[in-house]
Formats: structure tokens, sequence, C-alpha cells
């Protein structure tokens, strides 16, 4: 099963 | 005091073109250095992130650093009333909650003002580390758009993948599959129609081609984009724009589960 990566998850807030 | 002039004033009427569809509302921030701009789409899978040097403007005034929420769909409608020849001024007083563009043609017989409301918006602001990425493609922007806009005809995704044979983009859909392989080129007259290939490890990612095609509406702002891919890492899509920055798209993969 393929799933969307959200981008939140590679780049953390700041 | 907000005064920021843009001799080159299509610029800026491309940027609003190149990411309008992907966001809807952002902070535009200005500080002595630049006019910047970062945002996520409603989704969160994909990233834009916009650099204008001051440098690269005629006339750059910024008194501090001032964060400007605007709504790019009515900042779009506003540009789209400047002519491509316009020369175009962002202006804002300090706490104002309007934003002011002029707009005024090469031989200065016409002038015109559009003042913008500007908005409230709670955006996130990502800290986006330094990458080494496995393989960097430089390629015409113009090849790279047809290549997306082929694709989705008959797929919904994209696998990219770098070998030393080249970078393939292959797609399947209930129609059939398609590969479409690209290898270095740079035996060409002109190095913008160049493709460079850099790699250090081969590498093959997925990604949604919905975002690829929103991304390539900024095919119009440079002749050449640039395609850096690392496993599990969110792909970046930049396209520079010609002494005065880039507008980066960083879209996260699609992951097995």
């Amino acid at each position: 099963d393929v799933k969307q990566g959200n981008i939140m998850s590679f780049f953390k807030k700041v | 005091m907000l005064e920021l002039r843009l001799v080159q004033g299509s610029l800026l009427k491309k940027v609003l073109e190149a990411i309008k569809d992907l966001v809807n509302d952002a902070n535009f921030d200005c500080s002595a250095t630049g006019f910047s701009l970062q945002a996520m789409d409603s989704s969160h899978v994909a990233l834009v992130a916009l650099l204008l040097r001051n440098e690269g403007f005629e006339h750059y005034r910024c008194d501090r650093n001032i964060s400007m929420g605007m709504n790019l769909g009515n900042m779009n409608k506003m540009l789209k009333c400047a002519g491509n020849d316009d020369i175009i001024t962002l202006k804002a007083d300090d706490g104002s909650d309007t934003v002011t563009f002029m707009f005024e043609s090469p031989n200065q017989d016409k002038i015109a003002d559009f003042e913008m409301k500007l908005m409230d918006i709670d955006s996130e602001h990502l800290g986006i580390p330094e990458a080494e990425y496995h393989a960097i493609v430089r390629m015409p922007s113009a090849e790279f758009a047809r290549i997306c806009k082929d694709l989705s005809s008959i797929g919904d995704t994209v696998v990219i993948s770098v070998t030393k044979e080249g970078v393939k983009f292959s797609t399947k859909g209930d129609i059939g599959t398609a590969n479409i392989v690209c290898r270095q080129n740079t035996t060409v007259d002109k190095p913008e129609e160049a493709t460079v290939i850099e790699m250090k490890e081969p590498v093959s990612l997925t990604f949604a081609l919905r975002y690829m095609n929103s991304f390539a509406k900024a095919t119009p702002l440079s002749h050449t984009v640039t395609i850096s891919l690392s496993s599990e890492l969110p792909v970046v899509v930049e396209y520079k724009i010609e002494d005065m920055g880039y507008v980066r798209f960083y879209l996260a993969p699609k992951i097995e589960e």
C-alpha cells in the first residue's frame, strides 16, 4: 500500500 | 515604511502565477535582505519557498522586518492589471493593514495604484535542513513541464529514478504504462538546453503528478529546473530567478506502508 507523505513529518516547526 | 521597486514587474506576475494555485493565503516576509515567502499547500504535502533578494530591486527600502498576510488569488487579480513591461512598486506604511501595488508603464505615461487589504494569517514556519542529495538533475524547464503533462494523461503518480543511465520518469494507469528516460546531454548550443545529472547514489521516489504539474507553472520564470532527490526526503524542484533568487517547491514522496 502506498501512502502520501506529509511535509511536516520531514521538516519541523521553528 | 516599505517600498520595493521592481523594474522587471513581469517577474512578480510570473511568481504569482506559479504559486497561486498551490497556496491560498500566505505571509510575505520582508527584511533588509529580501522579500520572501514560505507556505504549505492546504493538505501539507507540498511547501513553496520564494526568495527575491534586495539587490534585484531597483529601490529597496524596508525599515523593519514586516510580515504581510495576503490572499494570493486576490494578489494575482491585482497583478494581472499590470502590463508585462510595467515597473511594479510595493508600498506599505508601518502598522497599515493594506499594501499598495503601483504600476508604471515603461514610458511613464500611465501610473496606477491598487490597494489591497492585508489579512492575519497563522502560518507555521518550517526549518528546512541542509541536506546532501543523492542525485541532482538540471534540465530545461520546458522539457520537465512537458514530461509531467504527458505522464499525467496516463497515470496519477510519477516514479523518478536516477541511475547511471540517466533520469527516468515512469507512470502507470488504467490504459497502460509510460517511461521517459532523459540522458545527460551537455553537447548543446546553449547551456540552458543541457541535461546534467549529478549522482552520488541511485535513487527512486514516487510523487503525485498533480503537484508536479502545479510546480511546472513556474516554467516561465526560468529556462532550467533543478530536481534534487534523496531517498526518504521531499524532492526539491527549484526554478532560479535570474539575479534575484528562486522559487523552490518541496514535495513529500509517496511512501510504501
